[in-house]
């Protein structure tokens, strides 16, 4: 959806290179067992299309000579080291195994969960929303809201099914979603444009 | 599949 938004409109207004980024570092993180290994076709498709969508909205928004003139710099201010460290000190300290890769994968657990609080700031100075953008939030809203429900069918039919870190992680990166899925919701009842509050 | 296993999921 988002490179829809980008390529079809040639500009990423309302788009936060920091959360593009940090999306990219969690894929880069967690999918670090592409290399040793292997679940499912489908799987390992859909790690590769992650890692290229992610890369390609970045170089899109960084480099392309007319959508990086879109991008609003002054107003994307959040700070990367507020999320990356606590989540770097948490996966070190709360992980399943003391590995690097299972320290690694841990870390894009928790970073994804809180990825997205640059685009909400973002958003929230932003008068005017366009759909696409908004849609694209909620998408991504739901997307891990989705899992909640799987996860749920998976505890009550597989055996070892514990996962309490990424349904810890998984349920509070949905809540992070809560505020703007309200006024998302409002706004679609009253088919009005989505504006969130100051 | 133990938690520290395979991560299956995306």
């Amino acid at each position: 959806v988002l490179l829809l938004k980008i390529r079809a409109t040639r500009s990423c207004r309302g788009i936060s290179l920091k959360t593009q980024e940090l999306y990219a570092l969690v894929f880069i993180c967690r999918y670090l067992d592409l290399f040793y290994s292997y679940i499912s076709l489908y799987n390992t498709v859909m790690k590769v299309t992650y890692l290229a969508t992610a890369f390609s909205i970045v170089r899109y928004m960084r480099f392309d000579k007319v959508v990086r003139q879109t991008y609003d710099k002054e107003q994307d201010t959040f700070r990367y080291i507020f999320l990356i460290a606590p989540c770097a000190l948490l996966a070190l300290v709360l992980n399943h195994r003391f590995s690097p890769t299972e320290v690694l994968w841990t870390f894009s657990i928790y970073l994804e969960a809180v990825a997205i609080l640059p685009q909400l700031v973002l958003m929230q100075r932003t008068q005017n929303i366009d759909n696409l953008t908004a849609n694209y939030v909620a998408l991504l809203g739901a997307y891990r809201g989705f899992y909640i429900l799987n996860w749920i069918y998976r505890f009550a039919t597989e055996k070892h099914y514990r996962q309490w870190i990424v349904w810890i992680s998984g349920v509070a990166q949905t809540a992070l979603y809560a505020d703007f899925f309200y006024y998302y919701a409002l706004c679609w009842k009253a088919n009005q444009r989505l504006q969130l509050p100051a | 599949q133990g938690p520290a296993g395979s991560h299956d999921e995306l």
